[in-house]
Protein backbone atom coordinates (compact mmCIF):
# COMPACT_ATOMS: atom_id res chain seq x y z
CA UNK A 1 0.00 0.00 0.00
CA UNK A 2 1.01 3.45 -0.51
CA UNK A 3 2.72 4.77 2.10
CA UNK A 4 -0.17 7.78 3.06
CA UNK A 5 1.52 11.83 2.88
CA UNK A 6 2.16 13.46 6.69
CA UNK A 7 -0.62 15.81 6.48
CA UNK A 8 0.86 19.65 7.18
CA UNK A 9 1.21 20.54 11.02
CA UNK A 10 0.93 16.71 11.88
CA UNK A 11 4.93 16.39 12.39
CA UNK A 12 5.56 18.08 15.66
CA UNK A 13 2.78 15.57 16.89
CA UNK A 14 4.51 12.83 16.10
CA UNK A 15 7.65 10.94 17.86
CA UNK A 16 10.69 12.74 18.08
CA UNK A 17 13.16 14.30 20.69
CA UNK A 18 12.30 17.14 22.29
CA UNK A 19 15.26 19.16 24.09
CA UNK A 20 15.37 20.22 27.57
CA UNK A 21 18.66 21.49 29.13
CA UNK A 22 19.68 21.49 32.85
CA UNK A 23 21.48 24.15 33.53
CA UNK A 24 23.51 23.32 37.05
CA UNK A 25 23.25 27.09 37.75
CA UNK A 26 19.39 27.29 38.09
CA UNK A 27 19.65 24.63 40.50
CA UNK A 28 22.36 26.34 42.57
CA UNK A 29 24.99 23.42 42.02
CA UNK A 30 27.60 25.25 40.18
CA UNK A 31 29.11 25.94 43.15
CA UNK A 32 30.41 22.28 43.46
CA UNK A 33 29.60 21.11 40.08
CA UNK A 34 33.14 21.93 38.37
CA UNK A 35 32.68 20.43 34.61
CA UNK A 36 30.11 20.40 32.49
CA UNK A 37 28.00 23.51 33.53
CA UNK A 38 24.97 21.20 33.03
CA UNK A 39 23.53 18.83 30.25
CA UNK A 40 21.09 17.69 27.80
CA UNK A 41 18.04 15.99 29.89
CA UNK A 42 15.96 15.70 26.28
CA UNK A 43 13.55 13.56 26.39
CA UNK A 44 11.21 11.67 23.91
CA UNK A 45 7.28 12.53 23.23
CA UNK A 46 4.78 12.15 20.38
CA UNK A 47 2.47 10.02 18.60
CA UNK A 48 3.61 6.24 17.01
CA UNK A 49 0.17 5.96 14.15
CA UNK A 50 1.07 3.35 11.91
CA UNK A 51 2.57 5.53 9.00
CA UNK A 52 5.60 6.20 11.22
CA UNK A 53 6.59 2.86 11.93
CA UNK A 54 7.23 2.00 8.25
CA UNK A 55 10.20 4.81 7.89
CA UNK A 56 11.19 6.05 11.03
CA UNK A 57 14.06 4.47 12.84
CA UNK A 58 11.41 2.31 14.58
CA UNK A 59 11.45 -1.43 15.26
CA UNK A 60 9.77 -4.35 13.68
CA UNK A 61 8.01 -4.79 17.09
CA UNK A 62 6.41 -1.20 17.03
CA UNK A 63 5.48 -2.22 13.07
CA UNK A 64 3.10 -5.14 14.46
CA UNK A 65 1.85 -3.40 17.41
CA UNK A 66 0.60 -0.61 15.31
CA UNK A 67 -1.26 -3.13 13.08
CA UNK A 68 -2.54 -4.80 15.82
CA UNK A 69 -3.66 -1.09 16.79
CA UNK A 70 -5.14 -0.70 13.41
CA UNK A 71 -7.45 -4.99 13.71
CA UNK A 72 -8.21 -4.38 17.69
CA UNK A 73 -7.93 -1.00 19.14
CA UNK A 74 -7.88 -2.02 22.30
CA UNK A 75 -4.11 -2.94 21.75
CA UNK A 76 -2.33 0.24 22.47
CA UNK A 77 -0.35 2.14 20.07
CA UNK A 78 2.95 1.61 19.88
CA UNK A 79 4.96 4.10 22.04
CA UNK A 80 7.95 6.69 21.85
CA UNK A 81 11.28 6.14 23.48
CA UNK A 82 14.86 6.75 22.83
CA UNK A 83 16.56 4.91 20.74
CA UNK A 84 20.23 5.75 20.94
CA UNK A 85 21.61 7.25 23.87
CA UNK A 86 24.64 8.73 25.32
CA UNK A 87 26.91 9.31 28.34
CA UNK A 88 27.85 12.19 30.43
CA UNK A 89 30.79 12.92 32.70
CA UNK A 90 30.70 15.07 36.13
CA UNK A 91 33.57 16.38 37.76
CA UNK A 92 32.24 17.50 40.94
CA UNK A 93 33.83 18.12 44.31
CA UNK A 94 32.64 16.70 47.79
CA UNK A 95 32.34 17.27 51.58
CA UNK A 96 35.94 16.01 51.97
CA UNK A 97 37.58 17.89 49.79
CA UNK A 98 37.82 15.05 47.32
CA UNK A 99 37.56 15.64 43.43
CA UNK A 100 35.58 13.37 41.84
CA UNK A 101 35.48 12.21 37.66
CA UNK A 102 32.54 10.13 37.76
CA UNK A 103 30.91 8.88 34.59
CA UNK A 104 26.81 8.45 33.84
CA UNK A 105 26.14 6.15 30.99
CA UNK A 106 22.82 6.61 29.24
CA UNK A 107 22.37 9.75 30.53
CA UNK A 108 21.67 12.05 27.31
CA UNK A 109 18.97 11.26 24.21
CA UNK A 110 20.71 11.41 20.90
CA UNK A 111 17.33 9.64 18.51
CA UNK A 112 13.67 9.03 19.57
CA UNK A 113 11.71 5.77 17.67
CA UNK A 114 8.64 3.76 18.27
CA UNK B 1 8.89 22.12 47.82
CA UNK B 2 8.87 20.43 44.18
CA UNK B 3 12.22 21.43 43.02
CA UNK B 4 13.77 20.54 46.34
CA UNK B 5 12.35 17.19 45.98
CA UNK B 6 13.85 16.80 42.41
CA UNK B 7 17.12 17.97 44.05
CA UNK B 8 16.92 15.30 46.55
CA UNK B 9 16.48 12.45 43.42
CA UNK B 10 18.85 13.46 41.36
CA UNK B 11 21.40 13.90 44.40
CA UNK B 12 20.54 10.16 45.05
CA UNK B 13 20.90 9.17 41.21
CA UNK B 14 24.46 11.00 41.50
CA UNK B 15 25.47 9.20 44.36
CA UNK B 16 25.60 11.33 47.03
CA UNK B 17 23.34 11.81 49.89
CA UNK B 18 23.44 15.90 49.49
CA UNK B 19 24.45 18.61 47.87
CA UNK B 20 28.37 19.23 49.22
CA UNK B 21 28.95 22.85 50.18
CA UNK B 22 32.85 23.04 49.80
CA UNK B 23 34.30 26.40 51.51
CA UNK B 24 36.07 26.38 48.26
CA UNK B 25 37.24 24.54 45.71
CA UNK B 26 40.63 22.23 45.61
CA UNK B 27 42.75 22.66 42.53
CA UNK B 28 41.82 20.22 39.61
CA UNK B 29 44.62 18.45 38.14
CA UNK B 30 45.46 18.73 35.00
CA UNK B 31 44.37 15.05 33.72
CA UNK B 32 41.13 15.23 35.40
CA UNK B 33 40.61 18.45 33.31
CA UNK B 34 41.84 16.74 30.35
CA UNK B 35 39.43 13.61 30.59
CA UNK B 36 36.64 15.52 31.32
CA UNK B 37 37.21 17.79 28.23
CA UNK B 38 38.34 14.84 25.98
CA UNK B 39 34.69 13.41 26.97
CA UNK B 40 32.44 16.29 26.48
CA UNK B 41 34.75 16.60 22.74
CA UNK B 42 33.43 13.10 22.16
CA UNK B 43 29.35 13.50 23.46
CA UNK B 44 29.68 16.97 21.22
CA UNK B 45 30.91 15.17 18.04
CA UNK B 46 28.59 12.23 18.75
CA UNK B 47 31.19 9.43 19.33
CA UNK B 48 30.69 6.54 21.18
CA UNK B 49 32.47 5.96 24.06
CA UNK B 50 33.02 3.51 26.15
CA UNK B 51 32.60 4.56 30.15
CA UNK B 52 34.50 2.18 31.92
CA UNK B 53 37.91 2.64 30.21
CA UNK B 54 40.29 5.54 30.90
CA UNK B 55 42.42 5.67 27.97
CA UNK B 56 44.61 8.85 29.32
CA UNK B 57 45.56 6.17 32.14
CA UNK B 58 45.51 3.20 30.50
CA UNK B 59 43.36 1.42 33.22
CA UNK B 60 39.64 0.43 33.76
CA UNK B 61 37.59 2.26 35.43
CA UNK B 62 34.43 4.76 35.62
CA UNK B 63 34.77 6.83 38.53
CA UNK B 64 37.87 8.73 39.45
CA UNK B 65 38.37 10.65 42.92
CA UNK B 66 41.48 12.61 43.92
CA UNK B 67 41.58 12.52 47.95
CA UNK B 68 43.60 15.53 49.28
CA UNK B 69 46.72 14.76 51.99
CA UNK B 70 45.83 15.11 55.40
CA UNK B 71 49.32 14.13 56.92
CA UNK B 72 51.44 15.77 59.17
CA UNK B 73 55.24 16.51 59.04
CA UNK B 74 57.88 15.04 61.49
CA UNK B 75 60.34 17.99 61.19
CA UNK B 76 60.63 21.26 60.22
CA UNK B 77 63.46 22.55 61.72
CA UNK B 78 66.61 22.78 59.14
CA UNK B 79 67.79 19.03 58.36
CA UNK B 80 67.87 16.48 61.20
CA UNK B 81 71.00 14.41 62.50
CA UNK B 82 70.45 11.79 59.66
CA UNK B 83 70.70 15.07 57.45
CA UNK B 84 66.87 14.11 56.31
CA UNK B 85 65.32 17.59 55.02
CA UNK B 86 61.52 16.79 55.00
CA UNK B 87 60.09 13.84 56.60
CA UNK B 88 56.36 14.13 56.53
CA UNK B 89 53.37 11.17 57.07
CA UNK B 90 51.14 11.76 54.09
CA UNK B 91 47.11 10.15 54.90
CA UNK B 92 44.81 10.08 52.58
CA UNK B 93 41.28 8.83 53.70
CA UNK B 94 40.54 5.84 52.11
CA UNK B 95 36.72 5.34 53.13
CA UNK B 96 35.72 8.22 51.32
CA UNK B 97 35.60 5.28 48.78
CA UNK B 98 31.96 4.35 49.34
CA UNK B 99 31.05 2.88 45.91
CA UNK B 100 30.71 -0.73 44.77
CA UNK B 101 33.54 -2.17 42.72
CA UNK B 102 37.13 -2.65 42.82
CA UNK B 103 39.83 -0.26 42.87
CA UNK B 104 41.94 -0.33 39.26
CA UNK B 105 44.68 1.91 39.95
CA UNK B 106 45.93 4.16 42.55
CA UNK B 107 48.43 6.74 41.54
CA UNK B 108 50.42 9.05 44.24
CA UNK B 109 51.26 12.59 42.99
CA UNK B 110 54.22 14.65 44.36
CA UNK B 111 54.27 18.04 43.72
CA UNK B 112 57.92 19.53 44.71
CA UNK B 113 57.35 22.65 43.45
CA UNK B 114 58.48 24.74 40.48
CA UNK B 115 61.97 23.92 39.64
CA UNK B 116 63.95 27.06 40.68
CA UNK B 117 65.46 29.33 38.70
CA UNK B 118 69.06 29.26 40.21
CA UNK B 119 70.84 26.25 37.76
CA UNK B 120 72.74 25.17 41.21
CA UNK B 121 69.75 22.78 42.66
CA UNK B 122 70.62 20.45 45.94
CA UNK B 123 70.14 16.82 44.57
CA UNK B 124 66.96 15.07 46.44
CA UNK B 125 67.26 11.82 47.19
CA UNK B 126 63.35 10.59 48.27
CA UNK B 127 62.31 7.33 50.18
CA UNK B 128 58.65 6.56 49.99
CA UNK B 129 57.82 3.82 52.72
CA UNK B 130 54.36 2.33 53.85
CA UNK B 131 53.59 3.43 57.53
CA UNK B 132 52.69 0.12 59.87
CA UNK B 133 52.19 2.10 62.85
CA UNK B 134 51.61 6.09 63.09
CA UNK B 135 52.90 6.37 66.38
CA UNK B 136 51.71 9.23 68.48
CA UNK B 137 51.55 12.36 66.77
CA UNK B 138 54.66 14.51 67.33
CA UNK B 139 56.29 12.59 70.26
CA UNK B 140 57.25 8.94 68.21
CA UNK B 141 58.61 8.19 64.92
CA UNK B 142 55.96 5.77 62.72
CA UNK B 143 56.74 2.34 62.76
CA UNK B 144 57.73 2.07 58.96
CA UNK B 145 56.77 -1.13 56.54
CA UNK B 146 57.53 -2.08 53.05
CA UNK B 147 59.61 0.68 50.83
CA UNK B 148 57.68 1.46 47.98
CA UNK B 149 59.95 3.75 46.59
CA UNK B 150 63.75 5.15 46.57
CA UNK B 151 65.05 7.62 43.96
CA UNK B 152 67.15 11.13 43.34
CA UNK B 153 66.10 13.62 41.50
CA UNK B 154 68.15 16.76 40.23
CA UNK B 155 66.07 19.03 42.61
CA UNK B 156 62.34 19.97 42.57
CA UNK B 157 60.67 20.18 39.24
CA UNK B 158 57.10 19.83 39.57
CA UNK B 159 55.07 16.49 40.07
CA UNK B 160 56.24 12.94 40.18
CA UNK B 161 53.63 10.35 39.97
CA UNK B 162 54.17 6.88 42.15
CA UNK B 163 51.80 4.25 41.06
CA UNK B 164 50.99 2.30 44.11
CA UNK B 165 49.83 -1.52 42.92
CA UNK B 166 50.38 -2.80 46.26
CA UNK B 167 47.84 -0.31 47.69
CA UNK B 168 45.59 -1.64 44.77
CA UNK B 169 45.47 -5.44 45.39
CA UNK B 170 45.34 -4.18 49.86
CA UNK B 171 42.24 -2.39 49.50
CA UNK B 172 41.11 -4.92 46.85
CA UNK B 173 41.64 -7.93 49.60
CA UNK B 174 40.16 -5.83 52.54
CA UNK B 175 39.10 -2.21 51.33
CA UNK B 176 41.44 -0.50 53.69
CA UNK B 177 39.53 2.83 55.35
CA UNK B 178 42.79 4.64 55.35
CA UNK B 179 46.50 5.04 53.58
CA UNK B 180 49.37 5.90 55.47
CA UNK B 181 52.74 6.52 53.62
CA UNK B 182 55.70 7.77 55.19
CA UNK B 183 58.30 10.33 53.05
CA UNK B 184 61.78 11.12 53.69
CA UNK B 185 63.75 14.12 51.39
CA UNK B 186 67.09 14.28 52.38
CA UNK B 187 69.36 16.96 50.38
CA UNK B 188 72.88 15.72 48.48
CA UNK B 189 74.94 18.39 49.98
CA UNK B 190 77.99 17.95 47.89
CA UNK B 191 76.73 19.87 44.78
CA UNK B 192 75.28 22.85 46.45
CA UNK B 193 78.28 23.76 48.76
CA UNK B 194 80.65 25.76 48.07
CA UNK B 195 77.98 28.35 46.18
CA UNK B 196 78.45 31.55 47.54
CA UNK B 197 75.09 33.29 46.50
CA UNK B 198 73.15 33.75 48.98
CA UNK B 199 70.10 30.65 48.38
CA UNK B 200 67.00 30.00 50.34
CA UNK B 201 67.58 26.90 52.78
CA UNK B 202 66.15 23.78 49.82
CA UNK B 203 64.48 22.28 53.16
CA UNK B 204 61.74 25.49 53.83
CA UNK B 205 61.40 25.53 50.34
CA UNK B 206 60.33 22.11 50.26
CA UNK B 207 58.22 22.03 53.54
CA UNK B 208 56.53 25.18 51.94
CA UNK B 209 56.10 24.33 48.24
CA UNK B 210 55.25 20.35 49.26
CA UNK B 211 51.79 19.18 47.78
CA UNK B 212 50.41 15.11 48.01
CA UNK B 213 47.33 13.98 46.62
CA UNK B 214 46.24 10.25 45.43
CA UNK B 215 43.94 9.86 42.47
CA UNK B 216 41.87 6.62 42.87
CA UNK B 217 40.04 5.07 40.18
CA UNK B 218 37.53 2.41 40.40
CA UNK B 219 35.05 0.23 38.34
CA UNK B 220 31.75 -1.12 38.84
CA UNK B 221 30.64 -3.91 37.57
CA UNK B 222 27.20 -2.84 37.53
CA UNK B 223 27.28 -0.11 35.80
CA UNK B 224 30.35 -1.31 33.49
CA UNK B 225 29.20 -4.99 32.18
CA UNK B 226 27.99 -4.01 28.69
CA UNK B 227 24.79 -6.14 28.70
CA UNK B 228 23.37 -5.51 31.75
CA UNK B 229 20.75 -2.98 31.44
CA UNK B 230 20.32 -0.52 34.54
CA UNK B 231 17.62 -0.98 36.86
CA UNK B 232 16.03 2.26 36.69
Amino acid sequence: AAIPVVPKGFCKNLCHRHQLFINFQDLGWHKWVIAPKGFMANYCHGDCPFSMTTYLNSSNYAFMQALMHMTDPRVPKAVCVPTKLSPISVLYQDNDKNVILRHYEDMVVDECGC
Amino acid sequence: QTSDFQDYDFLQFLGLEKAPSPHRFQPVPRILRKIIRAREAAAASGASQDLCYVKELGVRGNLLRLLPDQGFFLNTQKPSQDGSCLQKVLYFNLSAIKEKGKLTMAQLTLDLGPRSYYNLQPELVMALSVVQDRGVRGRSHPKLGRLLAQLSVPGPQGSLQFNLQGVVKDWNRNRLKSLDLYLQILVQEDRYSGVNVQLENPCDRLIRSLHASLLVVTLNPKHCHPSSRKRR
